[in-house]
This record gives structure tokens, sequence and C-alpha cells, in this order.
């Protein structure tokens, strides 16, 4: 399972270089359509709560994380072999859809699922 | 601005995320006017029974269908009232080349009551659309599994048979044109009834249910419909031959 906020005790603990609070994690975030400028054609809702992924992908990627087997192996060679290829990137792995009433450009309204919207859980690839 | 993608993230490029294309093409600030009444009203039922507060789709929404689009009439021509008959033709555009996304549904709302202050009004609708079946819709309060956000001077109707076997998939625009007919009830006849301050959308809209067809259009967000997509990826690859 990867590490979200519904469970956080599926999250791995962190061993390596001390930096439990800086692991790659989900950071749980709301922004307001208002905030985005785009109040005047978002009918509902008015809050989002995108949230985002924040954090180091240690030097060994916990199993936790789901990362592929291309990240395993990029963590490698950042930290044996090239300094200059960067460690992988900490990003989210699932998302939830949202649900968005709005105006559209001809006065039409519209209902629709979108999917993306919300970052359930975090990765590192 | 605050707020809005730099001009810069909104350049002409087609591999942009389609969330950026939204925004270019949302609607200026200067459109001020939002939808009023009771369209918008049924939208909003629609939504909140859809959707939690928080905009995640319920799971046990019975609305059937991933995107629904309410259709304002583009025109309205009213009649010359013949007898105590009231008649106003609507017409309603339909951009039937959505490739990605399936017509799973369509109808008609309209008010089949009106009461204003001197005039009460038996009113249906009629469509232009040779051999059109059409389909009354039970409303909420007689009965039907699926809840409706429908109030009880407004009814529908499905029409979905007439859209998708004569109007949809055609090349180009096509329009629904519908005649809104209204009856001066008895007593009433000798007031001269005019259709003044009513606007076509306080008589009738038409609801479109879509589904999308094509998993890589659901992963593009907010794309304000395919006809849209399709156009520009036209004009993209038009200038790409050249």
């Amino acid at each position: 399972q990867a590490c979200s906020i519904e469970s956080d005790a599926s999250c791995p603990s962190q061993e390596h270089d001390g930096s439990v609070n800086n692991q790659c994690s989900l950071h749980p975030y709301k922004v307001s359509f208002h905030q985005l400028g785009w109040d005047h054609w978002i009918i509902a809702p008015r809050l989002y709560t995108p949230n985002y992924c924040k954090g180091i992908c240690t030097r060994v990627l916990p199993y936790g994380l789901n990362s592929p087997n291309h990240a395993i192996i990029q963590s490698l060679v950042n930290e044996l072999v090239n300094h200059s290829v960067p460690q992988p990137s900490c990003v989210p792995y699932n998302f939830l859809p949202m649900s968005i009433l709005l105006i559209e450009t001809n006065g039409s309204i519209l209902y629709k699922e979108y999917e993306g919207m919300i970052a359930q859980s975090c990765t590192c690839r | 601005k605050p707020g809005w993608p730099s001009t810069a993230l909104l350049a002409d490029d087609p591999t942009l995320p389609s969330i950026l294309d939204l925004a270019k093409e949302a609607p200026g600030k200067e459109m001020k006017q939002w939808p009023q009444g009771y369209p918008l009203r049924y939208m909003l039922k629609l939504y909140h029974r859809s959707a939690d507060p928080h905009g995640h789709p319920r799971e046990n929404r019975t609305i059937g269908a991933k995107m629904v689009r309410l259709v304002k009439p583009s025109a309205n021509t009213v009649r010359p009232p013949r007898g105590s008959w009231h008649v106003q033709t609507l017409d309603f555009p339909l951009a039937s080349n959505q490739v990605a996304y399936e017509l799973i549904r369509a109808t008609v709302v309209y008010r089949h009551q009106l009461h204003l202050v001197n005039y009460h009004l038996s009113c249906h609708v009629e469509t232009w659309v040779p051999k059109c079946r059409t389909k009354h819709l039970p409303s909420s309060k007689s009965g039907s599994s699926k809840p409706s956000p429908m109030s009880k001077a407004w009814t529908e109707i499905d029409i979905t048979h007439c859209i998708q076997q004569k109007l949809w998939n055609r090349k180009g625009r096509s329009v629904l044109r519908l005649r809104f007919m209204c009856q001066q009830q008895k007593g009433n006849e000798t007031r001269e009834f005019r259709w003044h301050g009513m606007t076509s959308l306080d008589v009738a809209f038409l609801l479109l249910y879509f589904n999308d067809t094509d998993d890589r259009v659901q992963g593009k967000l907010l794309a304000r419909g395919q006809e849209e997509l399709t156009d520009r990826e036209s004009s993209f690859l038009m200038r790409s031959v050249r």
C-alpha cells in the first residue's frame, strides 16, 4: 500500500539519515477557486483539496512507496555512480476524482467528474 | 495576474495540460451574467446529490453519467397568438462532434405551468424533428426510483431517441428546435398575454448526459469538451502539415 493520509499506519518508518519528518509523504492542502481566480466560472465546490507530495526520496526507497524499479536504480546511480543524476522525485501516486459544476464560455452549465484531481498517496520515481 | 496561469504557460502548445487549456478558454471576467433562476438551482441540486461538499463523487449517486451539460436556448422566436394559444420556438445548439463522449441521454426540462400575475397557462413542448418519439419522465414525487431535482411547476421529457437518431453525429453544428406552446386557462382569454420579462431560460432548457469513451480523455482534466479539443488538434495538425 502506498503511504496515504487515510492510513498513516501504513507509512514506512524512517530509518535513514534521521530525516523522519522530511521523507516523501502526502501533505494535506486546501485552496479556494477564488484564490486561483477561477471563481467566476466554477460554481461548486468552492474549496479544492489537491494535497501535495513533498519530502526526500532516501537512498533506500521504502517498500511502501511503490517505487518502480527505475527509481530504485536511479537512486543507486545517484549514490554510487554519478551524483549529477538526481535522486528520484517525490510525486503523487494515486489520485481521486472530483466533481465540478462550472459555467462554460457559451453560458451552458456543466457538471463533470474529473479524474486525477486529488492526490491520495505519494511515491518516489 | 494573480490566480491566472502566465501567458507563457498558455502558449499555443498542444501538449499543454488541459487544465490550462480550460483556463485559456474560461469565460472572461467581464462575464458577469451567470445563469440565474431555476436552471442554476436545478444543476446545483443535481451537483449536491452527486457529490459531497468537498466535491468527492458520492458512491451512491444516481446521475448515471460522468458529465451533464445544461444547454440554454440560443434563440427564441415568439409567434403571434392563435386564440388562447401562445407559442415560442426555441433553438438549442448541439455540438455533436464530441468523439470522446458518448451521448447517453437527452431530456428537455420545461415549465408546464406558468402562473403569472394575471395569467395561468398550461404548457407543453413539441419537437420539430419528424417521427420523434418523446417520453414524459415521472417526477420524483410520483414514485420514480431515481431522485430528480425537479420542482412541481416543471416537467421533463426524454428526447434521447430524437437526438440520437436525427441530430447527433451530424457533421458540423446542428440545432434542436422546439415549439413551446402555452394555452391560457379559461377565464383569462380576454387579457392580452405577452412574454415580456421572461427569458427563454425561464421556460425550457436541454440536458445532455455523457459518458466518456476514451481513457486518455478521462485523464485530461477539465478539457472543455472534445469539440474544442478536436478543433485545436485539427488546427495544430494543419499547421504541421503546412
